[in-house]
């Protein structure tokens, strides 16, 4: 997890 | 990051700035149908709500912004700026048929029951089925200008690239997003027929025009 979101993808 | 989704990202970035372009050039918005374009806002919208809460990189962000400016810049010309051109009567996609059910698949089928990641999973199953008025507009005029078609074309790679990234990414990082691979397969599928038409006419030469 990165940050707050989980999404690092566009 | 990798060669597939840097790709992946361009081309998509390419599609959106070809079809601000053509529309603000030719300051007419004939043939694009302003329902799609509605949907995507909708998906960057509901996608990249983490710009308030996380930053992840200086691309990423630059990239995120890049994409809801313009695709509220591409609504507001076809709704206001240049709304006498828009082509309202082929442009009849029921688009409530989508946002209902990705919806509720949305609230169904998601990584985690929280409001940023259940907006993320609608965002990317609308995505998967965002291009279906414009799909239909073009099956109902029985033809699509050829730079719409190039916008159509770089749209379509784009999801394509991402499906090699994530083969990519499972293959050497052990990471695979299931909920973004089935929907991204969806959406490259929902491409095909088009696809085709592109490499077997315009490529060619000729005018994309649908047997009517």
């Amino acid at each position: 997890v990165i940050g707050q979101t989980r999404h690092d993808e566009l | 990051m990798n060669i597939f989704r840097l790709t992946g990202d361009l081309s998509h970035l390419a599609a959106i700035i070809i079809l601000l372009l053509k529309i603000w050039k030719s300051r007419s918005c004939a043939g694009i149908s302003g329902k799609s374009q509605v949907l995507f806002a909708l998906v960057f919208t509901t996608r990249y709500l983490d710009l308030l809460t996380s930053f992840i990189s200086l691309y990423n962000t630059t990239m995120k912004v890049i994409y809801i400016g313009c695709s509220y810049a591409t609504v507001y010309l076809i709704y206001m700026k240049l709304k006498a051109t828009y082509d309202g009567n082929h442009d009849t996609f029921r688009v409530e048929f989508l946002i209902v059910p990705v919806g509720g698949l949305a609230f169904l089928v998601n990584h985690d029951f929280s409001p940023l990641e259940i907006l993320w999973t609608f965002s990317i199953y609308l995505e998967s089925v965002a291009i279906l008025p414009q799909l239909f507009m073009i099956s109902k005029t029985g033809e699509a200008e050829t730079i719409t078609t190039h916008y159509l074309f770089f749209l379509g790679l784009y999801r394509a690239l991402y499906l090699i990234n994530w083969i990519w990414r499972f293959y050497f990082e052990g990471f695979f997003d299931m909920i973004a691979i089935v929907a991204g397969v969806v959406q490259t599928i929902l491409y095909c027929d088009f696809f085709y038409l592109y490499v077997t006419k315009v490529l060619k030469g000729k005018k994309l025009s649908l047997p009517a």
